[in-house]
């Protein structure tokens, strides 16, 4: 499904060069559900944009399908993104301005579903988190861990094949997050991929494979 | 130190009623260090959020150092905030246009200090928490742990005799959060007074008194 060969990723410049990534290669199939845990500013973030297709290596090869990312436009990765990938990003990404149903509808609305079809999943989707009564507050007005469920709402009301989770329950109680990895252990019975960032050692060993990143560079058992 | 007496919050109005904070009561002294534990939702922030003097309740009797605050003009609140609190922030609320540096340096500026004096505490904090590398970089070219790190490095930087930290280690790995925890021990030995939230039960366990938090309501052993 995704094959990283020897990509690298570097922001910044002389003398303020940070080498995110390095020489960085694996391959993660369909069905799988990896976690990827390692240090505060190892990398993990930076390979999760890559894998989602909203950040781009500056070297080797990325490959979504057997499909070869490198030389497709930017409309390729974008089409990808929408139908394939449910992201729940480490910072929410919410829009501010819209209350946590309608940012949860959005995905849908983007695949061209109609208002009615896309709220109506949308609300089925909040409770399935447990944000039953939160559907008309805004980012604004929800807490921390509500507002990291509108965020894990959002990723999964696709239904999309492929899930990436950066630290889905980091603002979460023992329990509720607990309830998240249930959901997404159900998603993984019903074939999707989960690949998940997280720093609960719980939670990592609730998945069935363990990507270690240190300094840039990833590691398996 | 610090007394909630019969403290009411509500968010909102009917029918989107919310009841954050229902009739709480509690009382911290000076020294202590204050673990506060519940489910997502249940009203943390909301209630360190009154304790930190930036948010105040609709009902009930806040006392800080025995001082009644309900009839204190803002610039009261402000003026005890700047110099007698550093608060740790769920959303770490660093300003985007500035780098890490700069984010720390500011509440040492706002007390006066000079540019030099401020920037070189700032950067003996970041140190501490282990960005060395990192004091030029600003919050969008940061880990979602390193951000944390800078939230928390802003508020020890002044020294406060009171720290107030909403899930400081949220963001971070077991090892980096460990360390942390390190740093707020040491604080507390050296006579600050520690509110943390927190849904780690290890660090909780950390902590020498524990208040849990349920549907706006408060428990103790
Ligand atoms: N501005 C607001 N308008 C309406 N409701 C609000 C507002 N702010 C908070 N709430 C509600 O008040 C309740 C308490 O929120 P609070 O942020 O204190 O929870 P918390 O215990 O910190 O949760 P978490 O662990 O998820 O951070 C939540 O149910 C939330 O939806
Ligand atoms: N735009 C940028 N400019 C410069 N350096 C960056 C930028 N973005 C990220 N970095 C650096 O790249 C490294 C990897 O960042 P990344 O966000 O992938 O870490 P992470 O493993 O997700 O960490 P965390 O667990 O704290 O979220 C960090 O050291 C960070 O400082
Ligand atoms: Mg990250
Ligand atoms: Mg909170």
């Amino acid at each position: 499904l995704i094959e990283f060969k020897n990509i690298n990723k570097t922001f910044g410049r002389e003398p303020n060069l940070v080498h995110a990534l390095k020489d960085v290669s694996f391959k993660i199939y369909p069905g799988e559900f990896v976690a990827i845990l390692g240090p505060s500013g190892s990398g993990k973030t930076t390979l999760m944009n890559i894998v989602g297709l909203i950040d781009k290596p500056d070297d080797g090869g990325l490959y979504i399908d057997g499909l070869n990312m490198g030389d497709k436009p930017d409309k390729v990765y974008s089409k990808l993104r929408n139908q394939k990938i449910g992201f729940v990003f480490q910072k929410f990404n919410l829009i501010s301005k819209y209350d946590a149903l309608y940012n949860v509808a959005l995905p849908l609305l983007h695949r061209g579903k109609s208002y009615k079809e896309a709220k109506e999943a949308a609300a089925i989707t909040l409770d399935r988190v447990g944000l039953e009564n939160r559907h008309h507050h805004k980012p604004n007005e929800l807490s921390g861990g509500q507002q990291q469920r509108v965020a894990i709402a959002r990723a999964l009301v696709g239904e999309s094949p492929l899930i990436l989770a950066d630290e889905p329950t980091g603002a979460l109680d023992k329990k509720t997050g607990g309830e998240i990895l249930d959901l997404f252990e159900d998603l993984n019975g019903q074939g999707k991929t989960i690949v998940m960032i997280t720093h609960d050692l719980d939670i990592a060993s609730k998945a069935k494979r363990i990507i270690r990143v240190d300094d840039g560079r990833i590691f398996e058992d």
